[in-house]
């Protein structure tokens, strides 16, 4: 499980500052499939990466099963570690390696859990099948559609089969069908991966695969009641 | 008016083809507001930034106001100049220019048509307004969360009063409360600015706003019957 403990964070300060979260508490089990939800500039994306190891919190302390990992900005692990071997990212900009095409873009997150060669190889190309672009295996990110390099950019976050996908929008420039098809792989890595699922999203349509769905305003992170249970 | 006359692209070449367009023949009037969908990949941003006269057609021909602009990747007349005078472009990635402030990324648009100073600050500051976010004026693209940086993006197109706006995906970051307040400023210019206005889309819901929907398919392009008249 991940845990946030009234997690908040400042950018900036004086008359420029800005309170992107206030007091975030939250915790996603593994096997917990969850929406975030909320207007542009709520904060999402700040909460993400925050639980996410790569913009520390301001204060308030961060938890990964039971053990604190980081208490405001100070880590009390080795972050880049516990980053490696669990999570996997999906950014609101898909952020892939502009100088390494499709395949090798996905590659070089299966090497870095000492995944090489044809067993990496073959990894790789599963990945970018399920998401429909395994013909771009070969291009660079440049010769993709926005949707394509969305889509490679899931495919990496999956490699290392994590213990918690944390996906930033990840179906923003994918048509309904095929966002649709992502929402319900997310849905099943994280119900037979056991993994905890966690997703930013600003689509209220396909929101039935998920087991709990949050809210964010401004800052202020509430949950909302589910109307479908499991 | 702006019209392509059996424009297609083809990108790569040998076993690496990709046909992106074929031969898409399609017509936008001035005051026409016009959606265009269709699945990932499927040739929507090649058909927009041929459209914008950024990425050359491999055949075919642009005519702007019945004089014809591009025959195939063939300038006839100075593309830069049709551009700055007519064109808005959102684009799918934001492209701000990363080392100026959100005001500072209109204002630069404002000035390429010799409008700089306290009427261009004035200007630029009622189109952040418009979009919600005026105030992270003096914020540099870093310090902006996704959907600000597209709406920055859009103030920035809609600075020079364009006679022909195209957006790509321009409300993929926004919730969709505020994205429908933009699609409906987009029909807002088309029709009271007389502007030809093209939008692609992948939400399916606001269509109401658009006199026209095409549809993109494998480089194919189709005009589907609108319900609701104008
Ligand atoms: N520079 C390029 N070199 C090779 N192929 C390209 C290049 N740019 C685009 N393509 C390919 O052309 C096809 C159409 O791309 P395009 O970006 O127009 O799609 P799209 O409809 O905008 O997709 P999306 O909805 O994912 O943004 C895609 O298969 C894409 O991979
Ligand atoms: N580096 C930064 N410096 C200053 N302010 C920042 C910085 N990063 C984010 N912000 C601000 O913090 C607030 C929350 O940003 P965040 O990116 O988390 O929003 P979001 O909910 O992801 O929005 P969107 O849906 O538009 O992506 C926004 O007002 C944003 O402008
Ligand atoms: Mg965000
Ligand atoms: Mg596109």
């Amino acid at each position: 499980a991940i845990e946030t403990i009234g997690i908040s964070k400042i950018y900036g300060s004086g008359n420029t500052e800005v309170i992107a979260l206030r007091e975030a508490t939250m915790t996603i089990q593994r096997g917990e499939v969850v929406a975030l939800l909320g207007p542009s500039g709520s904060g999402k994306s700040t909460l993400l990466s925050s639980i996410g190891l790569i913009n520390p919190p301001t204060s308030g302390q961060i938890k990964i099963d039971g053990k604190v990992v980081m208490d405001g900005p100070k880590p009390f692990v080795n972050l880049q570690r516990y980053r490696r071997e669990r999570l996997g990212f999906i950014f609101q900009k898909s952020n892939l390696i502009p100088f390494l095409s499709a395949i090798e873009n996905v590659m070089i997150a299966l090497s870095i859990s000492g995944i090489e060669g044809r067993p990496a190889k073959r990894r790789a190309m599963e990945l970018l099948d399920s998401l429909g672009v395994a013909e771009r295996a070969k291009n660079l990110p440049s010769a993709l559609s926005g949707g394509q390099q969305q889509r490679v950019a899931i495919a990496r976050a999956l490699a290392n089969k994590p213990s918690l996908l944390l996906a930033d929008e990840p179906t923003a420039a994918l048509d309904s069908k095929l966002g649709r098809q992502v929402m319900e792989l997310f849905r099943e890595i994280g119900h037979e991966n056991q993994a905890g699922v966690l997703v930013v999203t600003h689509d209220q349509r396909s929101l039935e695969v998920f087991d709990r769905i949050l809210h964010m305003d401004d800052g202020l992170l509430t949950e909302l009641e589910v109307a479908n249970s499991k």
